[in-house]
């Protein structure tokens, strides 16, 4: 259409032709070179998992709170130089406090962190503990996580990291009652009898509330990121105000049973420790 | 440079001759200031088109646009050009066989964040510099 007169003028510079087999495929490797993918990738979803998982739900709000600001910068910072402000280039605080409306409101965060505006990745990780096992031993209830942290790209250092579990509105049992619930690295594992265990981070919250907990695991990612056989997950325990050990379940806290979109998951924000270079082809 | 300044100003004003001037120049091999400035063109990259959209959620694709035109004298009248591209355009009027007019390239670039899973069902948002250009000039 470049000859034509008119409005096909304006498109006259697209590129329109259809790409062979072959130079389908080249491009495709090109492409994901510059992405800094060895290949395709080839995510094994569940059916509807895409749209409807919590990770990837989460992770969406944050693209598109970037997005916007992203355009607003690019609309109202034309003369700002090459790179742009690059406080918002370079980070994604300002939209991460902006996705809580649609995730819920945190019970706990870590939003005003300053960590946030020096982050240029963040990935989530699903929980690989196939099915809930509501352990219960000595009198006490837990339940284990597991994210496998070792396949992170090159060159990428976590900032911080986060835990996220849903929890459901009580009622029935505990009504007006407080949980305290405790994240905890699993240290150590031995057959037969408890494991050792680090304390991570705690909230105390009412049996009535309902929405994301977020619990700090900045340390426990990094050790697990240089040390990746030593990540034997998490354990979440709940207690009442006397000391007492409760059921997860019972507490609201939703499990691999619960609905995909408040399935437990942990999302990491990284920093960039070296200047990616591609290799020459 | 004066005089070079008035043909174009004279070429501005009718267009049609313009066009017809062109094609008839083609084949003796006329000064390139004939052909379309240095500016910014469309190109958009389909992530949906490559077959990408199982793996990646956001975005279908994006506008990366791409710089062509011709560096031609006077450069700094229409469009950015870098001190050292006006002088190399002098240099080429002097020399033309061995100093090259200056590049139409990008002179400002932005990033694109892209959301994506990976093997594990994991999903990354990252961000990656230099993939859209803002702005054109000549270098």
């Amino acid at each position: 259409g470049a000859d034509l007169p008119g409005e096909n003028e304006v498109h006259s510079s697209f590129i329109h032709r259809r790409l062979r087999s072959q130079e389908r495929r080249e491009m495709q490797r090109e492409i994901l070179s510059i992405l800094g993918l060895p290949h395709r990738p080839r995510p094994h979803l569940q059916p509807g998992g895409k749209h409807s998982a919590s990770a990837p739900m989460f992770m969406l709000d944050l693209y598109n709170a970037m997005a916007g600001e992203e355009e607003a910068a690019a609309a109202g910072g034309a003369s700002l130089g090459a790179e742009g402000p690059r406080g918002l280039e370079g980070g994604y605080s300002y939209p991460y406090k902006a996705l809580f409306s649609t995730q819920g409101p945190p019970l706990a965060s870590l939003q005003d962190s300053a960590f946030l505006t020096q982050a240029d990745m963040v990935m989530s990780f699903v929980n690989m503990v196939e099915h809930d096992r509501e352990f219960y031993h000595q009198r006490s209830h837990h339940r284990e996580f597991r994210f496998d942290l070792s396949r992170i790209p090159e060159g990428e250092a976590v900032t911080a990291a986060e835990f996220r579990i849903y929890k459901d509105y009580i009622r029935e049992r505990f009504d007006n009652e407080t949980f305290q619930i405790s994240v905890y690295q699993v240290l150590q594992e031995h057959p037969g009898r408890d494991s050792d265990l680090f304390l991570l981070d705690t909230r105390t919250i009412w049996a009535a509330e309902e929405g994301w907990l977020v619990f700090d695991i900045t340390a426990t990612s990094n050790h697990w990121v240089v040390n990746p056989q030593h990540n034997l997950g998490l354990q979440l325990s709940v207690e009442s105000i006397d000391g007492q050990s409760i059921n997860p379940t019972l507490a609201g806290l939703i499990g691999r049973h619960g609905p995909q979109n408040k399935q437990p998951f942990t999302v990491a924000f990284f920093k960039a420790t070296e200047v990616h270079l591609r290799s020459i082809r | 440079s004066a005089g070079g300044k008035q043909r174009n100003q004279n070429r501005s004003k009718t267009p049609k001759n313009q066009e017809a001037f062109r094609v008839s120049n083609l084949g003796e091999n006329s000064s390139s200031d004939q052909r379309q400035a240095c500016k910014k063109h469309e190109l958009y990259v389909s992530f949906r088109d490559l077959g990408w959209q199982d793996w990646i959620i956001a975005p279908e694709g994006y506008a990366a646009y791409y710089c062509e035109g011709e560096c031609a004298f006077p450069l700094n009248s229409y469009m950015n050009a870098t001190n050292h591209a006006i002088v190399q355009t002098l240099v080429h009027f002097i020399n033309p066989n061995t100093v090259p007019k200056p590049c139409c390239a990008p002179t400002q670039l932005h990033a694109i964040s892209v959301l994506y899973f990976d093997d594990s069902s994991n999903v990354i948002l990252k961000k990656y510099r230099n993939m859209v250009v803002r702005a054109c000039g000549c270098h």
